[in-house]
């Protein structure tokens, strides 16, 4: 473990419990992609799969367990308890044209070919592009609610330091991972427009709004 | 192997 993982740890459990806490609060949905939240329902779900049976630490077994229940929490509460607000509208990136491309990544590019394998490396290529439908949204609305960007902003910064660890581990611990690492850069590159919007607005008291 | 390793991240 290192500080540039353990603070991009905190980031993402930061990201995820400010979405639920805004969700819960505001009683209200709305500007949240549900199907990000699916997306990444399944990302912890099949890459956490290993979560009773291969024991690293008791840091990684809460961790992984708070990230599963979160984020069906998260889910449970768009679907079902605040679905009044739900913005289905807004919320219309096509899930398929990700989860397939994925998949079919997954069996062709991974380090071994076993279930549990193919399924860390699907989660792993899931990840980088399950914002998408939430940007998307965005994009559309042409605006976020301001505790949304600070989720997104969480978010975005949990990979990108997850990205300074590779680099930590790479020269300290002649270790890497080069499918964690491509598609940690390919998911923080999706953020950059976000970051720069985020930098230049919410940081200044401003609305995030999209120029329309 | 030294694929496990990986395995230790979140």
């Amino acid at each position: 473990m290192n500080i540039f993982r353990l603070v991009g740890d905190l980031s993402h459990l930061l990201a995820i419990l400010l979405l639920l806490w805004k969700i819960w609060k505001t009683r209200s949905c709305a500007g949240v992609s549900g199907k990000s939240q699916i997306m990444f329902g399944l990302v912890y779900i099949t890459r956490y799969l290993d979560l009773f049976t291969n024991f690293i630490s008791i840091y990684n077994t809460t961790m992984k367990a708070i990230f599963i229940a979160v984020a069906i929490a998260t889910i449970y509460l768009i679907y079902f308890k605040f679905k009044a607000t739900y913005d289905s509208n807004h919320d219309t990136f096509r899930m398929e044209f990700l989860i397939v491309p994925v998949g079919g990544l997954a069996f062709l590019v991974n380090h071994d070919f076993t279930a549990l394998e193919i399924l860390w490396t699907f989660s792993i290529y899931l990840e980088s592009v399950a914002i998408l439908p939430q940007l998307f949204m965005i994009s559309k609305t042409g605006e976020a609610e301001t505790i949304t960007s600070h989720y997104l902003f969480a978010l975005g910064s949990y990979r990108a330091l997850y990205i300074v660890n590779w680099v930590y581990r790479y020269y300290f611990e002649g270790f890497f991972d080069l499918i964690a690492i491509v598609a940690g850069c390919v998911q923080t590159i999706l953020y950059c427009d976000f970051f720069y919007l985020y930098v230049t607005k919410v940081m200044h008291g401003k609305k995030l709004s999209l120029p329309a | 192997d030294e694929n496990d390793i990986a395995k230790d991240e979140l």
